[in-house]
């Protein structure tokens, strides 16, 4: 819920500075979670340029923020260790952009029940609740997925719960901390009137007729079909994934009949772009022959080419398999262009064809790896607790190798959750023996994707971990990311491959399995990890500090103004320091600190002898004036010998 | 052999109030800077 008035609203591209103080892995991860603004709402940030209010983002002791834009210049916002996680990033932003916590909207006992008893002592404060004056819920239900919501076991004093919902299936549901729930982006897209979001292009699942405004292209000899089944495969598709009857569409080119170089284009409405670089991700199933194609192509527009020139970006080497692949494509395009399914039949006879589903375009970079892991619901189930599974290894554009490992049973100091860890491990001898070690300031991403078909309601769960070059091992002189063959062990794949695997970084707390059963993080069985290596060495410098800076209101003139009965201080243009009072069903307080009270009951009486008095002073002005009149006249007729006439005639 | 394996960043602690108990703080609801001097 938010807090009612103006004067706390940002500028929907808020500006902020990086203390020197913070880690360099919370920086990372502070811009991850502006990404995830810029993508899902209108908010954006900017670095600060003088401004005169602005947050400052510090290294405090621990995650807080103020509620609200507070107009005091630089605006303090901490991301203490432990508090570089994304959802804890974003819920504390969201708190400065004007949000408190779900919990204390002024409905909210009709949603969840508070257990007072249960609270630790002197913590009762944390369960307070506003009324519908000082905080709007704009008119969007309670939302027990919000992420600004607390757990069921906050602040308890022993194990029993202390928020209990009404409903009892969303008891596991408060608290999450994975990402903007659909509600929180209705909230802070109403607070800041948003219209559109900064980085989010086009999203598709196929399941209107209109197929999201796409065509299909011109001089191919074949059309994609718009089906919710194909011959061949695959039997539905993958946004619903059979969930619901009578829906559940996606794209098919069959390649069963034709002839070989036989093509279909498939083409997007226009597109705008904003940011020059572009990632495309989408599912396609193929069923056809091994030499059918799958080619992405732009057709761009610009002056020289007014009806657009088609430009190949990527084959998809996908070999036929019986599954929904996930690809990602990165472009990199400045004009208005469209993008450009090409499904081609290949040499040799097909039983099946190429499909599409779950298209999403954004402004933003591609995950450079993928680790599916099949049946993962099994394998959580049937995974001996503290036992460890890995990724294969990835190979990073900087040269560096790592893998993560999971723990899909819990460990035994964390029960119940799925644990992540991130590992730099060796790759091969000569690339290895180039790179710089240890390995410097490389933030190491996991994601575990919530497949839902639309990019801006998925709920992700990610944590990065970065390498800092001059960490050392316990107890030891050894650098922590140091080549994995001096500080690493060696070990075995199953295939009987051996290479070094250096020490592990990350979280035994990562998901809790009963949420990992949530959402779309498992879809057809299977559970998709996003992973990413980025060189974030750039944010070891300091933020450059403005050169100019807009004078800041002096620190803040309510500090110095005292308003009495409840009123509460705010700033009138940024200039002045003033007092609004406050105000009930039939009274108010008024004056330059509230200092007087008035009621209707004042009002009426002070009416009333107005009335009377204003009635009475104009009767006496009445009178006095005709008595004068009449004297005037009287000497003034006597002086000319006039004669006072009456009346003569009746 | 002796090396460590792994290292929890998180130490079990799940959520930013957890993290904040931790410190020490006590906070407006948790974790909300409040300013009494401002009145709200």
């Amino acid at each position: 819920n938010s807090i009612i008035g103006d004067e706390y609203l940002w500028p929907t591209t808020v500006p902020y500075y990086f203390g020197d103080d913070l880690d360099i892995n919370a920086k990372g991860v502070i811009l991850k979670a502006f990404e995830q603004y810029r993508l899902k709402t209108c908010i954006d940030y900017k670095p600060w340029s003088g401004e005169k209010n602005y947050i400052s983002v510090f290294k405090g002791s621990g995650c807080f923020s103020s509620v609200g834009n507070r107009r005091v210049g630089k605006q303090q916002l901490s991301i203490g260790a432990g508090c570089d996680r994304i959802a804890t990033i974003e819920h504390e932003f969201l708190h400065a952009l004007g949000f408190w916590h779900e919990q204390s909207r002024a409905d909210r006992d009709d949603y969840v029940t508070i257990m007072w008893d249960r609270i630790e002592a002197g913590r009762e404060h944390n369960f307070n609740k506003y009324d519908d004056t000082t905080s709007s819920s704009l008119n969007v239900p309670y939302d027990y997925g919000s992420m600004m919501h607390y757990s069921k076991n906050s602040f308890r004093n022993g194990t029993e719960p202390t928020i209990v919902t009404k409903i009892p299936s969303f008891s596991d549901v408060i608290g999450q901390r994975m990402e903007f729930s659909d509600s929180d982006l209705l909230k802070l897209s109403r607070r800041y009137n948003c219209t559109r979001t900064t980085t989010f292009l086009d999203t598709c699942d196929f399941e209107l007729e209109n197929i999201c405004g796409m065509i299909q292209g011109q001089g191919d000899q074949a059309d994609w079909e718009r089906v919710s089944e194909a011959i061949g495969g695959p039997d539905m598709d993958y946004s619903n994934m059979g969930r619901c009857t009578g829906t559940g569409y996606f794209m098919h080119f069959s390649t069963i009949n034709g002839m070989e170089g036989d093509s279909a284009l498939l083409e997007s409405r226009l597109l705008y772009p904003n940011r020059n670089y572009q990632c495309l991700q989408f599912f396609y199933y193929h069923s056809g022959n091994v030499n059918d194609k799958l080619e992405i192509w732009v057709r761009e527009y610009n002056e020289a080419n007014p009806d657009g020139k088609l430009r190949m970006i990527e084959v998809v080497n996908g070999l036929p398999e019986p599954l929904w692949q996930l690809h990602h494509l990165s472009l990199a395009i400045s004009t208005k262009f469209r993008v450009v399914f090409k499904g081609t039949k290949g040499a040799g006879t097909s039983t099946g064809g190429i499909s599409l589903d779950d298209v999403n375009l954004s402004e933003t970079t591609c995950p450079e790896h993928v680790w599916r892991i099949k049946n993962f619901k099994s394998i959580m189930e049937n995974t001996p607790m503290d036992t460890i599974i890995y990724s294969p290894r990835f190979r990073s554009k900087y040269g560096y190798t790592f893998q993560m490992g999971l723990y899909p049973n819990g460990t035994s100091t964390s029960p119940g959750e799925l644990g992540a860890f991130a590992y730099l491990v060796s790759g091969d001898n000569a690339t290895d023996d180039n790179l710089t070690w240890p390995c410097p300031w490389m933030q190491i991403t996991m994601m575990l994707m919530d497949q839902h078909a639309d990019i801006r309601k998925r709920m992700s769960n990610q944590r990065s971990i970065t390498t800092d070059p001059n960490q050392k091992l316990q107890d030891s002189t050894m650098f922590t990311w140091d080549n994995p063959r001096k500080v690493g062990m060696e070990v075995e794949d199953a295939d009987g491959t051996k290479y070094f695997r250096g020490p592990g970084y990350g979280t035994s707390v990562y998901l809790t399995q009963a949420r990992a059963l949530t959402r779309d993080f498992i879809k057809g069985g299977d559970a998709i990890f996003l992973l990413t290596m980025e060189d974030i060495a750039h944010l070891v410098s300091s933020q450059p500090v403005p050169t100019t800076v807009e004078p800041t209101t002096p620190s803040n003139l309510c500090t110095s103004v005292k308003c009495e009965n409840n009123g509460v201080c705010v700033m009138d243009n940024d200039k002045i320091a003033v007092c609004r009072c406050a105000v009930g069903n039939d009274w108010w307080y008024y004056g330059d600190r509230c200092q007087y009270k008035s009621s209707n009951n004042d009002a009426m009486v002070t009416a009333v002898v107005s009335s009377v008095v204003v009635f009475a002073v104009m009767l006496v002005v009445t009178v006095v004036s005709v008595v004068c009149l009449r004297k005037k006249y009287k000497k003034k007729m006597n002086k000319t010998g006039g004669v006072t006439t009456t009346n003569m005639y009746a | 052999t002796s090396k460590i394996t792994e290292y929890d960043v998180d130490g079990g602690k799940e959520d930013l109030f957890e993290v904040n108990q931790a410190a020490g703080l006590d906070l407006f609801e948790g974790d909300i800077l409040f300013d009494e001097k401002e009145g709200r």
